[in-house]
């Protein structure tokens, strides 16, 4: 069963072509395992990433070596995974 | 569940929970609803389709699907409410009344319910359907990207490890194959209604093409209608626009392959949320989700049915 500790959803902001070409090319790097969400469509849509917990080191870094703005969306996938299993879990034993 | 009144909508379900609403709904409705198994997915699994018919044969039909994407969740939750809402309705709003008295409904609730199992089972997050690829260690096909429309053109991917990988040939997922099947044989389905999430749109054709719809106008005029009926409820905004102009360059979707067959009222919605949650959209939002949505689709409902091509 494949879990999602650690792992963040991270909302990308492009604040002009230049900056939506960097997250582009980043959600295309395969080595870093991420699953696009919502993809970088145009500077007024933010980009949602899930970036697997051993990968979050160097796209926070990407992003903030090319001044890219991002906020965590998502703290920790799992822990809300896990809520949404329990509280399934309380509704079948209701 | 004893029956689809106990039937917890609130909360998201396990997939043999769904089939067991599914019969209970025809069980309990059989003047009026029926079960059509279409196909079956890779590993086997029924594809069913709830049909709403209060007559007639070959009545022209409004197809809604939920459950392509196995991760969003929110949206075979709001299929179930749906399918309870249409009986609940049918002889005391006059509007759907009106509907189902010269149109079917043609609702899947579960288009892939192979990848749907495996949300609940192995990986929380798994989008595409489940059928291995030869020569790939990654499994299954994006079936928002096997139609054939624009099939294997830029808004897919070759790659099987891709989340949007297109499959090796147009329709070659039986989960998409079996719709294309049905619709083709049915002949008379005036609109289809493609239900996702998230990011609140909701979108026309086309995805594959910047080329503009020949009924863009209407289309457009119609979106506009539906989401502010939906944003009357709650105030919840979505954008809306043709596919590739409001979220992406899409190839091979469902919605332009209905096009192209001639299916004038071809939609697609992304429900809630904005982004707060993505596709753990909290069960607490599901009724006031298919709430919403609904409002939405009475009102393209509506005109297909006052506008009869």
């Amino acid at each position: 069963k494949k879990t999602f500790v650690g792992d963040q959803v991270l909302r990308v902001f492009a604040k002009d072509e230049v900056q939506l070409t960097v997250i582009q090319d980043l959600s295309e790097m395969k080595q870093l395992q991420l699953d696009v969400w919502r993809g970088p469509t145009d500077v007024a849509t933010p980009m949602d990433i899930r970036v697997p917990f051993h990968s979050l080191m160097s796209v926070k870094a990407y992003l903030e070596a090319r001044d890219v703005q991002y906020t965590i969306m998502i703290k920790d996938l799992q822990a809300d995974i896990d809520k949404e299993e329990r509280q399934m879990q309380r509704s079948s034993y209701a | 569940a004893k029956t689809t009144d106990d039937f917890d909508y609130a909360n998201y379900h396990v997939l043999d929970e769904i089939y067991s609403f599914q019969d209970m709904l025809v069980a309990e409705n059989p003047t009026l609803v029926s079960k059509i198994v279409i196909g079956q997915s890779y590993e086997g699994r029924p594809l069913n389709v709830l049909k709403f018919s209060t007559g007639g044969t070959n009545r022209p039909a409004i197809w809604i699907d939920t459950g392509i994407h196995s991760r969003e969740w929110i949206t075979p939750a709001s299929g179930a409410w749906f399918a309870k809402k249409i009986v609940l309705d049918y002889g005391h709003n006059p509007a759907l009344t009106a509907i189902l008295d010269k149109m079917d409904i043609l609702l899947e609730m579960v288009v892939n319910p192979d990848g749907y199992h495996f949300t609940h089972t192995s990986n929380r997050m798994w989008r595409k359907t489940r059928k291995p690829n030869p020569g790939s260690s990654c499994v299954g096909v994006d079936p928002n990207r096997n139609w054939d429309a624009g099939f294997g053109t830029a808004g897919s991917s070759g790659n099987p490890c891709d989340e949007t990988y297109r499959g090796p040939t147009a329709h070659s997922e039986s989960e998409i194959k079996s719709i294309v099947d049905f619709m083709k044989a049915h002949g008379n389905i005036k609109a289809v209604l493609s239900i996702h999430s998230y990011s609140q749109m909701l979108l026309y054709p086309y995805g594959y093409t910047s080329t503009s719809a020949k009924d863009q106008k209407e289309l457009h005029e119609l979106a506009k209608k539906a989401i502010t009926d939906l944003a009357s409820l709650y105030g919840t905004a979505y954008r809306y626009g043709s596919m590739i102009n409001i979220i992406y360059q899409a190839s091979g979707n469902t919605i332009d392959w209905a096009y192209n067959q001639g299916i004038k009222y071809s939609y697609t919605f992304e429900l809630r949320d904005t982004g707060r949650y993505g596709f753990i959209l909290p069960a607490n939002q599901i009724i006031p989700t298919a709430k919403e949505t609904w409002l939405a689709l009475m009102a393209i409902m509506e005109h297909i049915n006052a506008n009869t091509y």
